[in-house]
């Protein structure tokens, strides 16, 4: 899981 | 994943199915605006292009397939099917929306975290998003008489953005690295934009009156 990318946000 | 997070996508989930299920059972969408359903469609196909690309994990992925799906077939719903299409009000949904969207695409080519395409798309989709609901402001301030499905709409959509602001917050505090600046402006800039909703909603829960926005 990408961690502290704000990319694994929807 | 925090507990504002899942409230804010449950949230946001219940509204597109509030909208779904208002369109879908009383075949009308009176106080709806297609442009910002169709402005909402271009923000899910610009920000979800990852999808088959980056898998970050099963919940993401079937949510971003639920938005995708929702929100194109709302757009189909108002602009094609038989009976719903009657009760679009297109002299009244006249904001221009096209006028959005390319100050937002010109915005994120200069703005971004990457020059990349996929970058510049999903930033594009941020901005775009911000100012997605505006075209459906516009309306019920025109339509006046705001139907209690579509006044529940908007709130929802109001409440799933204050809560992606509380799971910003939270966020910063507990992942060391975790700041992305233009994610936080354009959600603040797009929640602020239903502070005034949010207040005479509040005012007509509260006085037990209809919802009236002022012209």
């Amino acid at each position: 899981v990408l961690t502290g990318d704000s990319k694994d946000e929807l | 994943m925090n507990i504002f997070r899942l409230a804010g996508d449950m949230t946001h989930l219940a509204s597109v199915l509030v909208l779904l299920l208002k369109i879908h059972t009383i075949k009308s969408c009176a106080g709806i605006s297609l442009k910002t359903q169709e402005l909402y469609a271009l923000v899910f196909a610009t920000r979800y292009l990852d999808l088959f690309t980056d898998y970050i994990s099963l919940y993401n992925t079937l949510m971003k397939l639920i938005f995708l799906v929702s929100s194109f077939s709302i757009v189909w719903y108002i602009r094609h099917h038989k009976i719903v299409r009657r009760s679009y009000d297109k002299d009244q949904d006249t904001f221009r929306h096209y006028f959005l969207v390319l100050p937002c695409f010109l915005l994120a080519l200069v703005i971004n975290e990457k020059f990349t395409v996929k970058e510049i798309m999903w930033t594009f989709s941020l901005y775009l998003e911000a100012v997605a609901i505006l075209p459906q402001l516009v309306l019920l301030q025109r339509t006046r008489n705001i139907d209690n499905l579509t006044g529940q709409y908007v709130f929802l959509l109001g409440a799933y953005r204050s809560l992606y602001i509380l799971n910003w917050i939270y966020r910063y505090f507990t992942e060391p690295h975790y700041v992305h600046w233009i994610t936080w402006i354009s959600g603040l800039v797009q929640t602020l934009l239903y502070a005034d909703f949010f207040y005479y909603y509040f005012q007509s829960w509260k006085n037990n009156v209809k919802l009236e926005l002022p012209a």
